[in-house]
Formats: structure tokens, sequence, C-alpha cells
């Protein structure tokens, strides 16, 4: 059953490498099921990101959210800062594409703040970009300026020319 | 359209082409 498990959650990443996504959220289903059947949290964790991520892909972004949401928790409860900020900056994107600015707003300074903790430049240029465009949308532009220049910065300091 | 507008932000097209590749592996 464990072995199934696994398999379960390979079939999923192979069908969802291929762009076959509603498959990909079967297999990822099952397997979600399996770690639940076990306790095993952490594969519990990645079946709710592969969810999420199909999902964005089905552009069923309101289920996105949810599967993120759960996906985050467990990151907590785990204490995997790495995934813990990998989970807020989809969920910040996620909420972008839904429109809710102020919640992607919410979850883009959850982001910034662990890679600040993590000293994760690259992360931390992310997050102010996409606080930046954040903010452009409210016609906060002001702040939009804030994070376009610590993103300006940080791209110099990263040297990526993009 | 206002859902076009927020799938073409130029930061959330680079999220998405970095997801469309990443996958939790067992």
């Amino acid at each position: 059953r464990a072995a199934q498990g696994r398999t379960c959650g390979n079939l999923g990443n192979t069908h969802y490498l291929l762009g076959n996504f509603r498959s990909a959220v079967s297999s990822h289903q099952q397997r979600l099921l399996i770690a639940k059947e076990f306790g095993d949290r952490p594969a519990e964790r990645r079946a709710y990101c592969n969810l999420g991520n199909a999902y964005i892909f089905l552009g069923e972004f309101d289920k996105a959210a949810e599967h993120y949401k759960r996906a985050l928790q467990l990151a907590r409860q785990l204490k995997d800062r790495a995934v813990e900020a990998q989970t807020c900056y989809s969920l910040g994107n996620t909420y972008t594409l839904l429109q809710d600015y102020e919640r992607a707003i919410d979850y883009h300074l959850k982001h910034l703040i662990i890679a600040q903790d993590l000293n994760d430049r690259i992360g931390e240029g992310r997050a102010c970009w996409s606080l930046g465009n954040a903010h452009t949308a409210l016609g906060n532009h002001d702040q939009a300026m804030q994070f376009a220049e610590r993103h300006l910065e940080i791209s110099k300091e990263t040297g990526d020319r993009s | 359209s206002k859902r076009m507008h927020a799938i073409q932000v130029d930061s959330v097209q680079r999220w998405m082409e970095d997801l469309r590749h990443m996958t939790e592996v067992e």
C-alpha cells in the first residue's frame, strides 16, 4: 500500500509534466488518500502542493488556493520554512489570478519575510516584484515604486539582467 | 477582461513558467 502511494505520486507528476492535468489531479488525490491512511504528513503536504499546481493549469484558481492553504498548514506543522515560503508565494500569485490583491499582498509579504530570514535574495526579489505589481493593481503607486526600487537593487546584486 | 489582465501580470507569468516544470517528487 505504501508503494502504491508513492507510485500514485510519481504517476501524478508524470501526467502533470505531460500536460494531462485532469489525470494528474486524479493520481494526486489517490496519493493524498494513501498518505492520510499512513499519517504521512510530508507526503500529504506534497500531494496538496501538487494538486494546487495542477488546479492552476486547469484554471480552477479557487481550488488551487484551498489546496495551497492545506499545504501551508502542514509546512508550518512540519517546520519547513523553505516550503512555507514557496507556498506563500504560490498563494500570493493565486490570489493575484483571482484579482484579490489585498490577500495577494498578505501572502507575498509573508513570503518576503521568510525569504529575508533565509537569506534568499532571489526569493526576496520575486516577492518585491510581485508586491510592486499587486500595489500597482490597487493604485498604490508610491508603495509600488518602493517595491520596484527594491526589486531593481536586488536584481543588480544577483546579476539578473532581465 | 479583468481576468485576462491578472493572467498577463509579468511576475505571475514568470511564476507559472517555473510552476509548469515543478513537481514534488516522492
